[in-house]
């Protein structure tokens, strides 16, 4: 168990690694396995809750520690992070873990809502580049998102306090987008 | 493995039986705030065994039953069917497809069923595991959840990597 | 004291009801003072985290206890709501605090962020019908916020990790827009 | 009243003096992701009197105080001016105008002023107070923070309607 745990933490680490900086170009993410006594105060980490190993105050337990440098700031505390840079770092992470192991599908519920202009870019090109290895559902108000959907759901609520899931829109292997009853 | 198609019906906005085809690439879903696209989210975290009402949302797992509304009387059950395509054989068992549902009863407990069988919980959480589907649901991001990710301490990081792995 | 708190709480809950039914359309918003018992677990509301009150376990506390109703739909506990449901019913409150009493600014930080394209056109209305009475910072994405800005400043992040606060554009009485240094 | 003027200097990623100079009516700030925006609220609550490091986003107080980047030393001191109209008089004390302070040196404790001169924190809320900024700073919604109002208990709720009275 031990190995197949320390070789696909390998992947996640160099995945993480790789799409900090598709997704912050100029800045370093890092990974690492450490030891942390759950009452050591002074982890590196922001003010994660501490964890309290079973056996005890003392027992060092083995955790993931994640560091982000951006570029021209010094390295700080994950909770100094804004939130679009937050929410950016979290999607690294994700998506770090879908390329060691990829899962049959995800869902993104407005997972861009902090994320700027620019961001929101880069976020969806992630989306596009890796959209044959998965199946992505993602909830938006963004019209960034909605444009590079292959199907598109609207879900309206009626007057009847009833969800409703209308047509789908179906982009066919041309590009041209064809109207679905659903 | 992809997700095919995700049915419900009786769960909190989606009185009426709604399907709804999927095809892999991105599907983006939209529609107005409260209009029922989140609850979506909540079917399919349901269906793959969430046992924890705050998770949902709710104050106990009963508020997964659509309560009901003008013109509506409240379900008596709610059901979540989620069918994965299975050609390249990720999901043990030899099927081409496979159907996972999750029923429950009002003031009843949750049935859970693996191609139409009954099986207990602990059968579904086994064969989502095989294809990285883990107790810890990371492919499922919840609404103003993404931060999540980052603030867990690193002890939960690790048992997040190590459920993937 | 009790007094002015009684009259002040009665300015809140009718200016709740109108900001309410100014955001929801169709929809009642009520705040009624309860005694919530900290022992008592069946609080209509959702998990609000139980007050225990100085005096031990059984003295009943004053709250106040904030429901909407909206159209179509049973009442439900707050959790319920959606992410753009809740932010809007804590904007009524916030709107309904400010019409009891104003203070000198107001400062919202992506208080927007989960409102769809006409649920922001409604806290919008709300910024432009009271902005004479304060000052409003709002801090924002959105290109329909940006619009009805009076002052609009840029913040930006120097090669050399410092933040800038770029030029202001002010709205004269005309409603031309001039550039101005800063 | 109304807010005239925020000045910052060594606040955060402010490392240099900054003027922000406002008018009654809406001001809009804008600007990319990480570029200082929500700092400049923190300066706000902080010069206010916010006591938690939490609600500043850091693990410390010290955490306020520029932190150095490439080309620019760490700032030795942190300080935020707040200057108020007062022409209508609701600041007690007869002044056109309110200045409100607050300086931190590096390992050093929080210095308070209202119009130069020194005073205590609790000098500071009090005159806050007679204006509706109370301790709660209800005012002020931090970002990710607006459901917070919604999510308090019932007691807390009243706490903060007692305040604003
Ligand atoms: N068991 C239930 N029965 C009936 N209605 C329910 C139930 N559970 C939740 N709801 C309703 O569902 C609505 C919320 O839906 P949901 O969270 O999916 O909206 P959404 O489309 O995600 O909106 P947003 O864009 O604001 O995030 C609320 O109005 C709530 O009252
Ligand atoms: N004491 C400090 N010294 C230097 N930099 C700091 C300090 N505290 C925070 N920062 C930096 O400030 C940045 C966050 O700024 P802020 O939260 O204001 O961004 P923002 O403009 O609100 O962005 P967003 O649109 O993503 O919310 C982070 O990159 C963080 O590293
Ligand atoms: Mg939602
Ligand atoms: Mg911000």
């Amino acid at each position: 168990i031990a190995t197949v745990f320390a070789s696909f933490f390998e992947e996640v680490r160099v995945s993480f690694r790789e799409m900090v900086s598709v997704l912050f170009p100029g800045a370093r993410g890092e990974l690492r396995l450490e030891e942390t006594k759950p009452a050591d105060g002074a982890d590196a980490e922001e003010g994660a809750e501490e964890d309290v190993a079973p056996g005890g105050r003392c027992a060092p337990i083995l955790g993931i520690n994640l560091q982000i440098k951006l570029p021209h700031k010094a390295p700080r505390t994950l909770t100094l992070l804004s939130g679009g840079e937050k929410a950016l770092t979290a999607i690294a992470f994700l998506f770090a873990l879908f390329l060691a192991k990829p899962c049959p599908f995800y869902i993104l519920d407005e997972v861009e809502a902090a994320l700027d202009n620019h961001n929101i870019g880069r976020f969806l090109s992630l989306l596009t580049r890796y959209q044959e290895r998965t199946q992505f559902l993602v909830v938006t108000h963004q019209r960034r998102t909605m444009e590079i959907a292959d199907t598109l759901y609207g879900v309206t609520m009626g007057e009847d306090g009833v969800s409703r899931v209308l047509s789908r829109r179906l982009r066919r292997p041309d590009g041209a987008v064809r109207q679905a009853s659903s | 493995a992809f997700l095919k198609a995700i049915e419900l019906r009786g769960f909190k906005t989606f009185a009426r039986p709604t399907e709804i085809l999927l095809v892999p690439g991105v599907t983006v879903i939209i529609g107005p705030n409260g209009s029922g696209k989140s609850n979506l989210a909540d079917a399919v975290l349901w269906a793959l065994g969430e046992q924890s009402p705050s998770a949902l949302r709710g104050k106990g797992m009963q508020d997964v039953l659509f309560a009901g509304s003008k013109g509506h009387q409240p379900s008596a059950a709610a059901e979540v069917n989620l069918l994965f395509d299975n050609s390249q054989g990720e999901f043990p068992g030899g099927y081409q497809e496979v159907q996972i549902t999750r029923r429950v009863l009002r003031e009843g407990a949750s049935e859970y069923f693996i191609n139409g069988s009954a099986c207990r919980l602990l059968d579904l959480q086994e064969l989502c595991a095989a294809v990285g589907l883990g107790r810890e649901m990371h492919s499922v991001i919840s609404q103003g959840k993404v931060d999540e990710l980052l603030s867990s301490s690193p002890a939960a990081r690790r048992a997040l990597v190590e459920e993937a792995a």
